[in-house]
């Protein structure tokens, strides 16, 4: 039977930014990555959801050690776009389930946000692609999550 | 000298569903799309960005046969956790940009960003991963971004 998960990885060595409230129009995704492709930041997740009152919040993740220089251009394009503000912190890890049985498996997903919530760990952030679901979560849950989501999907 | 980009996809079978303000505590998450998978409903994307004063809005894509029914079971939960509300269109498209040429690459994403700008094109969603970019616009712009985008990583 095909295995679902292959694997659980974890990155700890991540930091989180998000933009607040920018305008959405046209224009804006791209001075925020811009800006930041120009210092020669790498970006790793970049995660924008529903608009509200035209208006979206940006958020996105990079390596601590670029983290402290992303959070001063992204302050200042925050200022010249007038977003609201800007959120920052490193204390995060990024926790991911890999594998290619997880396509068109409604369960998968489900359950990884089952394992964390039996932890009593907040998700705080999520992204998926076909081969891979993330959540970002407290660094200080990270080994809890890592071990439990080993554990639920067979992995240990 | 090896392609960043190796191709544009685009999905005009998708529709979007936002649950709005719901609380921001474990266990919420898993309520949402344990509900979905129960009945069988494929997620595509889920997105969550950073949250704001103790609730966050889960947004997630499904198929547009799907989406009736991913709508009812959606509002169900929303009554049941105390969201906000629930959004949804079936007007959208989800376009990506695929490559192994991108990871650790600042530009491509500030590059299709641009792209889609250029065109007058809003984004509404974002999710990425190491290997696919993925914006959710109108259904209305998908052709023209699918264009452009080949135009501007020299895949036509
Ligand atoms: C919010 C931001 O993504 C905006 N909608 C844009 O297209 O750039
Ligand atoms: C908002 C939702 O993701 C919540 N934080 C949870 O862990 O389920």
């Amino acid at each position: 039977k095909e295995r679902l998960v292959s694997g659980v990885t974890c990155d700890l060595n991540t930091a989180k930014i998000a933009i607040l409230e920018v305008p959405d129009r046209p224009g804006i995704a791209y001075k925020i990555f811009s800006a930041l492709a120009k210092a020669n930041i790498n970006v790793d997740m970049i995660i924008q959801s529903i608009m509200r009152d035209n208006v979206n919040d940006i958020s996105f993740t990079i390596s601590e050690s670029d983290a402290d220089l992303a959070l001063e251009i992204t302050k200042g394009v925050a200022d010249e776009i007038g977003a609201k503000g800007v959120k920052f912190s490193k204390d995060v890890a990024k926790v991911s389930i890999v594998g290619a049985g997880m396509v068109n498996n409604p369960g998968v997903a489900a359950t990884m946000f089952e394992t964390l919530a039996e932890e009593g760990i907040n998700i705080q952030m999520i992204t998926t692609s076909e081969i891979k679901i993330s959540c970002l979560i407290d660094a200080s849950s990270a080994i809890k999550a890592v071990k439990a989501l080993h554990k639920k999907f067979n992995l240990s």
